[in-house]
């Protein structure tokens, strides 16, 4: 799991039966200590592999919604929720947005940064097995996940960041990597059975397409899946043209795309690939 | 697929702010205490086991 704190803006994300929602409220607190007003808000996840095991409020996105509208305030007026399918049955993506009016209004002035978060199930089971810890390794859960990041090569995804890393004891990775005002993060479960490996990114239009192809393929490498999904959430730009260019080539197949629009956040485009076997 | 386990796919929340004290308007967010951010993710059941940051950001990894 992880959280990025920027000067106006917090990302959270966290896995197993997390509560994250239940953070809204002490966060809008303390945002308020500081002489600062929650302006928009973002919630999305795919699919839970397990979702009877969720506690409340993440039971269903109907209860997350409700959880979310009665702890927004008032001025977060515009509002929308939506389910994006795919033609998998258990890969869908969930997002829920809501924003001020000023931000409505910002929506001519076109954010450049994009996020693309990419969810990848049925992983390699060769690959899957770096992320275990040996027994008895003599290291702690910062060198172990310093070993892991060098031996899978996701230290070369973008050689250039900073990388903070960890190890979970007895299996379990993640990793956050910074460069400038960007971030990616990586979070591993490599159990066989329910395997899973996400990586997040943040782009800018003005980069060079071929970077962020690059940095995809270089990062859905490391686990070789068996199923890919990528969200992408941008305002103006057609940055999702580059997620197949970046999947396909690893030999997996396009299956599905859907987008919608939301407010503030733009839009979000959902692409689902299998392995050509399948 | 397995009856049970530890359940991969994460929850992503994000919440924008804004302010006019050009003083908080540097750091914002970022002048948080640690121990107001453990608060939180105590509620959330996280605890932080890495962190770091630069310039323009703090990073931190959690646990789960």
């Amino acid at each position: 799991s992880s959280l990025f704190v920027y000067p106006t803006k917090i990302i959270i994300k966290t896995c197993g039966t997390t509560q994250l929602l239940k953070s809204i409220r002490p966060l809008i607190q303390l945002a308020c200590t500081m002489g600062l007003m929650i302006c928009s808000c973002r919630y999305t996840r795919g699919n839970f592999i397990f979702p009877k095991a969720q506690p409340y409020p993440h039971t269903s996105f109907k209860e997350e919604i409700i959880f979310l509208e009665n702890n927004l305030p008032n001025n977060l007026y515009y509002r929308k929720a939506s389910v994006l399918p795919s033609k998998l049955s258990s890969h869908s993506w969930h997002v829920f947005s809501a924003c001020d009016e000023s931000h409505i209004l910002m929506q001519n002035m076109p954010d450049e940064l994009y996020t693309i978060e990419v969810c990848m199930t049925e992983l390699d089971r060769v690959l899957a097995g770096k992320f275990f810890r040996r027994p008895n390794d003599g290291k702690n859960g910062d060198s172990a996940g310093m070993e892991m990041t060098e031996i899978t090569g996701i230290g070369d995804i973008n050689p250039d960041a900073l990388i903070c890393d960890f190890a979970f004891d007895p299996c379990g990775y993640s990793m956050n990597s910074i460069l400038g005002d960007r971030y990616s993060t990586i979070h591993v479960t490599p159990e066989d059975g329910f395997s899973y490996a996400s990586f997040e990114c943040v782009g800018s239009i003005y980069d060079d397409p071929n970077d962020i192809v690059e940095v995809l393929k270089k990062a859905v490498q490391v686990f070789r899946p068996g199923t890919v999904s990528v969200s992408t959430t941008y305002t103006d730009h057609e940055v999702w043209k580059c997620v197949a260019k970046a999947i396909e080539p690893l030999g997996m197949k396009f299956r599905s795309c859907t987008m919608d629009e939301f407010p503030a956040t733009g839009s979000v485009v959902f692409q689902t690939f299998t392995t050509r076997r399948k | 697929m397995a009856v049970s386990g530890f359940e991969g796919f994460e929850k992503r929340l994000e919440l924008h702010f804004f302010g006019d004290d050009p003083v908080i308007g540097n750091m914002g967010l970022r002048l948080l205490d640690f121990e107001s951010l453990e608060k939180v993710l105590h509620a959330v059941q996280c605890t932080v086991v890495s962190a770091v940051g630069n310039h323009y950001f703090d990073s931190y990894v959690l646990s789960e």
